[in-house]
């Protein structure tokens, strides 16, 4: 599904170069469930953003699904975006003058779903996430655990393919980390693909597979055998 | 230095009553090391947002150093924020504009340092948080436990004798994690009071005294006895 070679992402600032990603080679089948832990600042959000296709790396491969992002257009990056990744950000991104349920239905107006079904489909996700009593909530009216679990309604409402989670759990006491985690291990037994970035060890070894980053490169990528 | 009676927090939305804070009775010593845990949206942040005299409760009483909070004028407010209190946001609050290092500064402004001295400061107290090689960076240059660690940086700088940390931890590796549990308990030392929001209980229990909320009420409230 995944197929990266020598991604490497760099920038520039001013006479000083900033190497983000330093020659990453990594492949991920489908309905894998993966986590990745390093460092802050290790490069784990850069690498989440090229697989999302919100950014793109200074050179390298990546091919999604075969197809060679780099050679995809802005309109077609937009699409597999709304239709196969489900992102979940590590700063989650709502949109302040809207409400949680506004915020959870943004995906299915851009993929063009019928109002009462996008409603619907909305509310599911936030009860889903224990926010059935926050729907009218703007973002500032939220604690920051509720935003969190927001960003986590609105990455699965359209039931994307593969979702990738930067710190889905960052702000979230241990219970409900761990009911985020039963609806990760509930979606990937559905045949979807994880990959979550976490510093929280607990959380890391409920994926199946742990990749560690450092200064930019992969340092390890092992199964995790403790079954 | 802390006295905290029946305090309550209730925020109106149409018809409906969201009561954050439901008659919270505390009391904190000057030099005390406390954590605060709780599930979300239990009203962590609410309550340290009152302390931090950046919000009003809708009755009960509040002492600061033996001063009635709710008599006292804005600017009189603002200079018990700016001089006694060092505040760490759960979403870091940073300005977008300013780099690193003009963020820090920031507080060094307000209570009047001079230039250089303040550029020392600001300097030192990025180089304590590990980032002295992203002190031009701004914001969205950064990664999410580099924000983390400069909101940290920004509240420390200025001496302040009550820091009031809400998840400074959040977003950061274990060992990156421990090693701001090393500046506070570092601080705790030198006299200063602590108090933590946290979800994770290896960090909570590095404080002397933890605190549990739920729903609006504190529900436990004892000294850490694992010595
Ligand atoms: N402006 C507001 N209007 C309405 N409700 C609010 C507002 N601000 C906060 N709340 C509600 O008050 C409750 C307490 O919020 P608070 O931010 O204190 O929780 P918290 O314990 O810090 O949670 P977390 O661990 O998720 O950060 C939440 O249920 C939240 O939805
Ligand atoms: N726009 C940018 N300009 C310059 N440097 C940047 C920029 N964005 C990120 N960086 C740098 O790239 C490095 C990797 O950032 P990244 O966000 O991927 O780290 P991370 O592993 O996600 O860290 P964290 O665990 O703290 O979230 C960091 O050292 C950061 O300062
Ligand atoms: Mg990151
Ligand atoms: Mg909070």
């Amino acid at each position: 599904l995944i197929e990266i070679k020598d991604l490497r992402k760099k920038y520039i600032m001013g006479e000083m170069e900033v190497e983000a990603l330093r020659g990453v080679n990594l492949n991920i089948s489908t309905n894998e469930f993966v986590s990745i832990m390093g460092p802050s600042g290790s490069g784990k959000s850069t690498l989440m953003n090229i697989l999302g296709c919100l950014d793109t790396p200074s050179s390298g491969q990546y091919l999604f699904d075969s197809i060679d992002i780099s050679s995809r257009t802005d309109d077609e990056l937009s699409e597999i975006r709304n239709q196969k990744i489900g992102f979940i950000f590590q700063t989650f991104n709502l949109l302040p003058k809207l409400d949680a349920l506004q915020n959870v239905e943004l995906p299915l107006i851009y993929s063009g779903v019928e109002k009462h079904l996008r409603k619907d489909l909305a509310k599911k996700a936030l009860k889903r996430l224990g926010l059935e009593n926050r729907m009218n909530h703007k973002p500032n009216e939220l604690s920051g655990g509720q935003r969190q679990r927001v960003a986590i309604a609105r990455a699965l409402v359209t039931n994307p393919g593969i979702i990738l989670a930067d710190e889905p759990t960052g702000n979230l006491d241990t219970k409900t980390g761990f009911e985020i985690m039963e609806i990760f291990k509930e979606l990937h037994q559905e045949g979807n693909t994880i990959i979550l970035i976490t510093h929280e060890p607990e959380i890391a070894e409920q994926a199946d597979r742990g990749i560690i980053i450092r200064d930019g490169l992969i340092t390890k990528d092992a199964l995790n055998t403790t079954i």
